[in-house]
């Protein structure tokens, strides 16, 4: 563990009372190799590394903490802030119907969190949610989402065959506007960042649907490409939030530190399992821990 | 691509960066750069081509050194498992492994052993429509090990040659879910000669370290054969393949590079290497 690591850099601390920068260097190669093995983006480490030294060299070592707690302390009150210090929730619109994107790779959950969501609204935010399935490409890909809407007892939508992506959120929202459901929450196809097409796809959805939340949906076990993908989807459609998804399996899950950094959007959410109600807000200290190992 | 023109710290840098920006990891990273550094020191290597070369040869050695063919049995029935974590490409890379078996001449059949997640059965079913096969298929809900059962049996009957099974994402946590997974195998090998034949780990290249944990405690659960890495097409790496490799030493049979059925292709070690440098 960093803890054990850390203790053995610092048996060798004089009794000087503060952290030198030599013992500090030693203790920041532990939290940086820590850090990467979390899946944190290179270069977000070396600057994380960076600005926790120059915030470690000189600190007093505080009487009640270990040199090996003190540096953890210092490191996990700058993971946190970095997460973000407060919880984000959904914006909603004072004109219904609140409209959300989901956005993401292939795979990455954005089907089943749309359900997720759609029972989150209904029973924490007491709105009443229609599910739009967007993604016309998939094999069921409607299908999916139809069956997740029916065990959740909530009406989804889906256009007739043929009827483009932009074209059956268009619809959807007003037929929501038409029978008073006051959350919209658009199912979309998984897509590459570097696929042209279906990035202006996407991009006109977002133009014909106005959504007051465009979430992008990312695998809490994406390695270091996170950054290259949330920076351009970000760069196309102006993200309001993330959802780290699949947290119930044990990846560190350090690509939501690189997403947070590169594109200053707060989590929103995490996933934490594959039924409805597996969803829960997001709680920095917590993400903070787990990255940190 | 990368700028050093002679070697020095800058360059061993560089490459220091590319390697953990691929996804290579910690471990592997270092190991790779401390005999890097050894070899200039002992040899006074000089020209920056060189370490390139050192570099891709030692990466080149630890892809797995086995055959990755896939192993298919003579005028016998044989039996591929198909299992990874949640939405890594199983359901897809079955579609393309199909597709490429019947252009090669071989009677596949599916088996829709993803019982659970909703709509699997209609994915499934669409893509076996697709390449033309057929889908042996029980209802959503049931027990996966009765659809394998039903499956093989199917298979016999029928005379196939390649019976593809197709099963629930899980997390590699999860205890009851690896259960679930080895009662699967324990009836496949008690119903077919010697099966399954290939058990196939499908690992998505955008996935960072967390491959290692996946392939370790996949393969702690039943005998991993061969590993299928999707996702190829995107902009990640799969540099987790090497330590993936120290992990299993399982060679990758096939690679996916796209959504389409005929996007799939066997594993070729400098195309890989060649992407991982660019
Ligand atoms: N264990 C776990 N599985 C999840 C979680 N979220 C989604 N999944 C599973 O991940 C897989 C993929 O989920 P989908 O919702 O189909 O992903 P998607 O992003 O819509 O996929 P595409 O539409 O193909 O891009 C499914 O097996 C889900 O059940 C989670 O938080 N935990
Ligand atoms: N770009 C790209 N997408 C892929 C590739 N392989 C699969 N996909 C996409 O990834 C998503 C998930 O694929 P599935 O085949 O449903 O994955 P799965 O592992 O069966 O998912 P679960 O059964 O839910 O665990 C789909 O949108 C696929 O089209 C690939 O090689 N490249
Ligand atoms: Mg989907
Ligand atoms: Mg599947």
């Amino acid at each position: 563990s960093l803890s054990a690591k850390l203790s053995a850099v610092f048996d060798k601390l004089r009794k000087s009372g503060k952290l030198t920068e030599k013992d500090i260097d030693a203790a920041l190669n532990e939290v940086k190799m820590a850090l990467l093995e979390a899946d944190v983006n290179f270069k977000v480490v070396k600057n994380f590394v960076k600005n926790v030294k120059e915030k470690a060299v000189g600190a007093e070592i505080l009487s009640s903490l270990t040199p090996t707690q003190q540096v953890i302390k210092i490191v996990l009150d700058e993971l946190t802030s970095l997460l973000g210090k407060e919880r984000s929730k959904i914006q909603i619109s004072p004109k219904k119907p609140t409209v959300i994107m989901m956005a993401g790779l292939q795979g990455s959950g954005k089907t089943t969190t749309t359900a997720k969501l759609g029972l989150y609204m209904r029973k924490e935010e007491k709105k009443n949610p229609i599910l739009v399935a967007c993604d016309i490409y998939r094999p069921a890909a409607i299908k999916q989402l139809q069956v997740l809407g029916d065990q959740l007892s909530m009406k989804v939508y889906a256009g007739e065959a043929g009827t483009r992506p932009a074209e059956i959120a268009r619809q959807a929202i007003e037929h929501a506007r038409e029978h008073d459901f006051d959350v919209v929450i658009l199912d979309t196809a998984g897509r590459l960042h570097i696929d042209e097409q279906m990035m202006g796809e996407i991009k006109e959805l977002k133009e014909v649907a106005q959504p007051h939340e465009v979430l992008l949906v990312v695998d809490a076990m994406t390695g270091q490409d996170a950054v290259n993908m949330a920076k351009s989807f970000n760069e196309m459609l102006e993200l309001t939030g993330l959802v780290l998804t699949k947290l119930d399996g044990d990846a560190r899950g350090g690509a939501a530190l690189s997403i947070r950094e590169v594109t200053g959007k707060p989590v929103k959410f995490v996933g934490i399992g594959e039924k409805a109600s597996a969803l829960e807000p997001f709680y920095p200290e917590r993400m903070a821990q787990r990255i940190l190992g | 691509v990368l700028g050093s023109t002679k070697i020095d710290d800058n360059l061993l840098d560089e490459l220091e960066e590319m390697l953990f920006e691929a996804d290579v990891g910690v471990k592997t990273t270092q190991e790779l750069l401390d005999f890097l550094h050894k070899k200039v020191d002992e040899e006074e290597i000089t020209d920056p081509q060189k370490i390139y070369e050192l570099l891709r040869d030692q990466l080149k050695a630890r892809l797995a050194k086995f055959s990755s063919e896939p192993n298919l049995q003579k005028d016998a029935l044989t039996v591929m498992l198909i299992i990874g974590v949640n939405g890594v490409g199983k359901t897809t890379t079955i579609a393309k492994l199909a597709r490429h078996f019947t252009k090669a001449g071989q009677k596949v059949l599916l088996a829709a052993g993803d019982t659970f997640r909703a709509a699997a059965i209609d994915q499934i079913s669409i893509w076996g429509d697709r390449v033309g096969c057929e889908v042996i298929h029980g209802n959503e809900g049931g027990d996966p090990g009765a659809l394998v059962f039903d499956a093989i049996h199917a298979a016999k009957k029928r005379e196939v040659d390649i019976l593809i099974v197709d099963t629930a994402g899980r997390m590699h946590v999860k205890a009851n879910l690896m259960a679930e997974l080895k009662k699967v195998q324990k009836i496949a090998e008690k119903e077919s000669n010697g099966g399954p034949h290939e058990i196939l780990l499908v690992l998505d290249a955008t996935t960072g370290q967390n491959a290692v944990q996946q392939a370790r405690l996949f393969n702690e659960a039943l005998p991993i054969s061969g590993l299928v890495v999707t996702k190829l097409d995107g902009t990640a790496k799969g540099g987790v393949l090497f330590a993936v490799e120290e992990q299993i030493n399982a060679p990758v049979k096939f690679i996916g590079v796209g959504e389409k059925m005929d996007d799939l292709m066997p594993f070729n070690p400098e195309q890989f290497l060649e992407a991982l440098f660019s």
